[in-house]
């Protein structure tokens, strides 16, 4: 089992097009994928027409019943999506009261990964979406999983975002003595403007192999697929943003 | 004083774009304007190119010392932009632990309210940057202000995202016996795509009058604006960006 986190501090970069779209290929690809919505606004859920406002389980129950959560209380949560081998653990909006009510507790970065430790283990890959902003729920993604995938817009304010993306990790790198395994991906990549030239090639130059050597374009078909509720890859098969996603898992899956 | 917060639970729809050229659009009309970076992401305090790493005060200072703050205390806090007549009061990553460390304290909702009325009276209009997370940063922010402009992509997975925003503010409207005046903002609309028009078409038939008549169009220029550390409307006076912020301006001046 892969577990790969997609996070980043600043928003709408394309955390959750690129945990859709990633867990779309590997599906159809005939891997078993967990999706794992740790966002309380919930972007992700409701992309795959899961209404979160009426969900009884969910993400939350992994955080407040941790140890005691018992197999048949995991199933419970877990959802099937359209698309064959993709499921999902949706978010509910009480998430958002985690962070007061946790941020106390000994050992609250470790939840996420003891139950998928525990629960998960029938997948070939977990996926988990993150919001925009450093908290419990981040923490935690961050420390269940293998790789760390980045979205970063080619725009020079989402470079010093990305800064900060670092120095969170370092920090968190010092109290959980382990490296994270980053791969920094250029996404919304405009090639008629000079903005995004000269921000892709400043990305490349101060983060060097970190950043994969492609670029996720920008494609209007990533909206059109998620009013279809669909993944671009399952919408529209020969799209550019779908081309360029397939390239990308190629590099993530050789590591 | 007019106390104007621009929120969005979504990250990426324009909410430090929006505060950035309003502003400077107020400013270059000769009234004196703070801004307000209550993001811990701090992405406001970066486009004026403030080091928000290097900072020693900011925001954070209101939040703590509240009470016993002073005149003094608080001008420390202030930094001018190269546009005359726009302050900031800037935004530092210590900020990302309020969560934890004020959930539990009374009162810890009208934080920021108190500091605008007892050190700010001196600027005509206050705009104030919210995080893309519901938190005690947001609801000092929406308890603090006389109007609250939410930007939102013309985009259907966005009109999700306003639905839960819209139902946020019904949760603590119960709370602080206050109905917020709420002016949505579409954003990043694209006449080319269906999935735009479509979006635009259902936001205006769930949301009325509350949704403001024009829209901002995508315009490339706010990219580049940003890389010169520039807002739109003193980078390119006759951008469209510029011009559409401005008709929207106008709107909000005459409520
Ligand atoms: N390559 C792309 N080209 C064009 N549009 C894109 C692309 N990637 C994502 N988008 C669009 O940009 C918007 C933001 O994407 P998304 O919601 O995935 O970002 P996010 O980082 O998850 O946002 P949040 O911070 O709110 O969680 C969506 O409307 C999505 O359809
Ligand atoms: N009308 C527009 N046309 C084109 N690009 C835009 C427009 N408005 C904003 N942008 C760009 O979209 C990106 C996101 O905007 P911005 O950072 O203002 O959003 P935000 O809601 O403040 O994000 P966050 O949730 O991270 O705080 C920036 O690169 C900005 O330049
Ligand atoms: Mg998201
Ligand atoms: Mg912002």
């Amino acid at each position: 089992m892969k577990i790969w986190t997609i996070a980043n501090q600043k928003g709408g970069v394309g955390k959750t097009t690129t945990v859709v779209t990633l867990g779309a290929i590997l599906a159809l690809q005939g891997h078993k994928v967990l999706m794992l919505d740790t966002d309380p606004h919930a972007s992700l859920t409701y992309y795959f027409g899961i209404d979160s406002e009426e969900l009884q389980h969910g993400v939350y129950d992994v955080f407040t019943q941790s140890d005691s959560m018992t197999e048949a209380d995991w199933k419970k949560c877990v959802w099937e999506t359209p698309v064959e081998n993709l499921s999902i653990l949706p978010a509910t909006m009480a998430m958002a009261t985690l962070d007061g009510v946790l941020s106390k507790k000994s050992g609250m970065g470790l939840i996420v990964k003891k139950a998928l430790a525990k629960f998960a283990s029938e997948y070939d890959y977990v996926l988990i979406d993150c919001p925009p902003v450093l908290g419990v729920l981040m923490v935690n993604a961050l420390a269940a999983c293998d790789k760390v995938l980045i979205p970063v817009q080619t725009e020079c304010m989402a470079l010093k975002g990305l800064e900060r993306m670092y120095r969170t990790m370092e920090l968190m790198n010092t109290s959980q003595t382990k490296s994270y395994d980053i791969c920094v991906i250029p996404t919304m990549y405009d090639k008629r403007t000079t903005a995004s030239i000269a921000a892709y090639r400043e990305l490349r130059e101060t983060y060097g192999d970190k950043v994969w050597e492609g670029v996720i374009p920008i494609d209007t078909k990533f909206r059109t697929a998620s009013m279809e509720k669909l993944p671009l890859p399952v919408y529209a098969k020969g799209a550019r943003g779908t081309f360029a996603y397939s390239e990308l898992l190629k590099k993530l899956k050789s590591e």
